[in-house]
């Protein structure tokens, strides 16, 4: 058909609607849909492809790999508020670094919850993992210690730091956090090569927070974005991504350790705009 | 806030004069806008401003020389007027022990929560049920938080079926007279057939007293579809709200209200084990509003 419609206002609404409802938040939502009111020659039917395409377009520009330093010992710290995946992702990363080769362990930093170190342990024997861990109520920075000079000593190439989950407005354990990131930092040798801030798929506006605070703090270098396996489209990722440029480097989609999937712009923004 | 906004929206339009019902539609907009950013879901957005239209525009505002603060009142007032719907403290079973089932999203809390019922109904002597035994460390998790309030714990082998372990708790609980079980179960996600029949049969074999929902007050847009599949298939008597110690504004309680009508029973503050309180709808309201 030549002779297109012009989009409706109300197209253009239940788009910005839509957008809203998969958690991407009024402002962006807002910016998304007058960037599509202020153009020309799009049509009621070439409409919905085109916000697939600007979305798209705004995720294309990040650099999604999972930083690892050759020929020194790369950590990855993981990070984020309480429940959203960190200990599970975790096992899901140290168990694709194993199947490509990488020689890799754990550090059980969260020394606080009930049955921390024993949910990532039991972990690491499924996996054949080595976890570094001092039990509950020992210093995280610590563990941290301990857990880069056993990985130097038997010459591995990643170590993945678990910590407690904490709520980035409280600020002891923000505080907390910034200790042990200077723990790693004081050692000249290993690399701090990501420091991941899992959020949750569910999660509402109150990921903007999250993610503001967990930069500032602790200079967050990417995003997982867990649970996308559940009804809730992750939106929030896209408006983290967009309003603090923090790429998105993985994806959990389920429990086992496999249920991990890079971030594919395509197929996220697809699901999202439905 | 909202009575800043929509000050600044009146002050406007009132420099024209008397304010009129086309005047207060901006008004409604910006509760909209409110409501959304403190993360209701949109049908329920809907359906509230819907619900306030009628008085936002009546004679009481429109005559108000604070038009603005006369509708942050309506609109407070119907929140906690919706988000007490139904509003009522445990209730016990006429013969012990109260069976209660948690129930939930992964990560939402419930295990921590299942230690603080214990902890708060201590002087009734309570049961825990370690009923998750699919994911790892979590039967030790709540075997912990149980030595930690000194309540017994009864638990599974992990990879087990949980149901037998429910049954077992139960009949201990009964025959050593426990005033209280408390089941806590695994995560699971509404959309999840099979862990949602699963949680229906823990359901069946124990015959709780109370079902809680345990809900993260972080909880976006998908509050609503969460609560309405969980309502349908597990049929809860009630809600929990957790982590309300953070600063979401916690719009998926409206939400969770607004689709199901589920009464809120307790409010989850902090990880430690005292940081359970009682639901107060107009605190919540503020919170919402911002
Ligand atoms: N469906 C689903 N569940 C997940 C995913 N990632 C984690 N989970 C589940 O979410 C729950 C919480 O996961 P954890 O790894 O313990 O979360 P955490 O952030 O380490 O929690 P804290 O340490 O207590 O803050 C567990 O039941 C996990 O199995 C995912 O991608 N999909
Ligand atoms: N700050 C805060 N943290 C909480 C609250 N409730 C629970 N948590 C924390 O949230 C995390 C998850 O709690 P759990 O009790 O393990 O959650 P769960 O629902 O049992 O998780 P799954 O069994 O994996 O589905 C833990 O780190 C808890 O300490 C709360 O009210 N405030
Ligand atoms: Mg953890
Ligand atoms: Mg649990």
């Amino acid at each position: 058909d030549v002779f297109g419609m012009d989009p409706t206002p109300e197209a253009f609404d239940r788009l910005e609607e839509l957008l809203v409802s998969a958690d991407v938040g009024v402002a962006t939502a807002t910016a998304l849909a007058d960037d599509l009111r202020s153009r020309e020659g799009l049509t009621q039917e070439t409409l919905p492809g085109a916000l697939r395409d600007a979305m798209v377009e705004q995720l294309s520009k990040a650099d999604r790999r999972l930083r690892l330093v050759k020929g020194r010992l790369s950590i990855w710290v993981v990070v984020g508020v309480n429940g959203t995946g960190k200990t599970t992702t975790i096992a899901k990363l140290a168990n694709r670094a194993k199947s490509l080769g990488l020689k890799v362990s754990l550090a059980a930093a969260d020394t606080f919850r009930a049955a921390a170190v024993e949910q990532l342990s039991e972990w690491g024997r499924r996996l054949g993992i080595d976890v570094v861990h001092q039990g509950q109520g020992a210093d995280p920075g610590a563990v941290v210690f301990d857990a880069i000079a056993h990985a130097r000593a038997q010459g591995y190439d990643l170590l993945v730091v678990d910590t407690a989950g904490r709520l980035h407005t409280k600020k002891p354990l923000m505080d907390e956090l910034q200790k042990v990131m200077r723990v790693i930092a004081r050692d000249t040798d290993a690399a701090l090569a990501e420091v991941l801030l899992v959020i949750d798929a569910t999660t509402g506006q109150n990921g903007i927070a999250q993610a503001k605070a967990f930069k500032e703090a602790a200079n967050v270098s990417g995003l997982v974005l867990a649970k996308l396996d559940g009804t809730a489209k992750g939106g929030i990722a896209f408006a983290v991504e967009r309003e603090l440029e923090v790429p998105v480097k993985a994806v959990g989609v389920g429990e086992q350790a496999s249920d991990l999937v890079p971030f594919e712009p395509q197929a996220y923004v697809d699901a999202l705009v439905g | 806030s909202l009575s800043e906004r929509l000050e600044t929206a009146f002050g406007r339009l009132r420099r024209k004069g008397k304010l009129t019902k086309a005047d207060v539609e901006e008004g409604l907009k910006e509760i909209r806008l409110a409501l959304l950013e403190a993360d209701v879901a949109l049908p329920v957005v809907r359906d509230f401003v819907e619900r306030v239209r009628e008085e936002a525009v009546g004679e009481k505002v429109l005559r108000s020389l604070t038009p603005g603060q006369q509708i942050v009142k309506v609109v407070n007032d119907e929140l906690v007027r919706m988000l007490g719907t139904n509003n009522r403290e445990l209730r016990f079973a006429d013969a012990p022990p109260t069976v209660i089932l948690l129930v939930g999203l992964q990560g939402s809390g419930k295990t921590t929560v299942a230690a603080k019922l214990a902890n708060q109904l201590k002087d009734r002597k309570p049961l825990l049920a370690a009923c998750d035994l699919q994911r790892p460390g979590a039967v030790e998790q709540l075997r912990q938080l149980g030595a930690q309030i000194g309540v017994d714990v009864e638990g599974g082998e992990p990879n087990g079926d949980p149901i037998p372990v429910a049954k077992r708790a139960l009949n201990k609980a009964v025959t050593e007279n426990y005033g209280v079980l408390i089941v806590d179960s695994a995560g699971r996600l509404a959309v999840d057939e099979e862990l949602m029949a699963q949680a229906r049969a823990i359901k069946d074999a124990i015959r709780p007293t109370e079902t809680f929902l345990v809900l993260d007050s972080m909880t976006g847009q998908d509050a609503v579809q969460t609560a309405s599949a969980f309502n349908e298939k597990l049929e809860p008597t009630g809600a929990i709200l957790t982590k309300l110690d953070g600063d979401a504004r916690g719009g998926a309680a409206l939400s969770l209200v607004g689709v199901t009508g589920l009464p809120i029973v307790f409010a989850a503050i902090g990880e430690r084990i005292e940081d359970l309180e009682a639901f107060y709808p107009d605190r919540m309201a503020s919170r919402i509003l911002g």
